[in-house]
């Protein structure tokens, strides 16, 4: 499922 | 990724190692608030349970693998460890900082970008950040004697969030404008928390 903007960040 | 998200990432993991090397050099957690080592053992645990179901790149699993490990195993010293846990300043380590999980949980429920168990846990884990140092802030001020490394320690772990800061200015003007409210707000009273601790730490 698509990652919500910015939770691809720590 | 841009350069200072991956600053700031170095400077979040600079901050771990150098509490671990204090704590396992000195085998002493003196002036070391344990409660916000919990709150961000709490932080990591709520915001990285997508490790298992989300990959995202190898670098992002693995340091999502060392701050969960490194805060698990500084709570766990605090705690366990023979020597450490006798150095623990517990009468000074008064935070009630069951509060601050109690307040970032309902905020979480009122403010997230979506209703859901992931979205909730993530908005929770970003507010627990933004106040999980006030007990290790409280502590400093009473403590007389800041060593070096606890000093250092918290240094670190207030540069990290402003170079996320700088990471989100870099990524609206690059990426275009995602909403993303929460991490602003919240990156800003946690760097802002610091403010007065960094007034003082260039004082010295």
């Amino acid at each position: 499922d698509d990652v919500v903007d910015g939770h691809d960040e720590l | 990724m841009n350069a200072f998200r991956f600053l700031g990432d170095m400077t979040h993991l600079f901050s771990v190692l150098v509490l671990l090397l204090k704590i396992y050099a000195t085998k002493s957690c003196s002036g070391v608030s344990r409660k916000t080592q919990e709150l961000y053992m709490v932080v990591f645990l709520a915001r990285y349970m997508d490790l298992f179901t989300d990959y995202i790149s190898l670098y992002n699993s693995v340091m999502k693998v060392v701050f969960i490990t490194s805060s698990a195993a500084i709570v766990w010293c605090m705690r366990r460890h023979p020597q450490v846990r006798r150095t623990y300043d517990k009468e000074q380590d008064t935070f009630r900082h069951v509060v601050l999980v109690a307040a970032a949980f309902v905020l979480a429920l009122i403010f997230n970008e979506r209703f859901t168990f992931r979205e909730i846990c993530w908005a929770f884990s970003i507010y627990l950040e933004a106040v999980a140092i006030l007990p290790q802030l409280v502590l400093l001020q009473r403590g007389r004697n800041v060593d070096n490394l606890t000093g250092q320690y918290v240094f670190f772990l207030g540069a990290y969030r402003a170079f996320y800061i700088l990471n989100w200015i870099y990524r609206y003007f690059t990426e275009g404008h995602h909403s993303r409210w929460i991490s602003w707000l919240s990156g800003l009273v946690q760097t802002g928390l610091y403010a007065d601790f960094f007034y003082y730490y260039f004082l010295r």
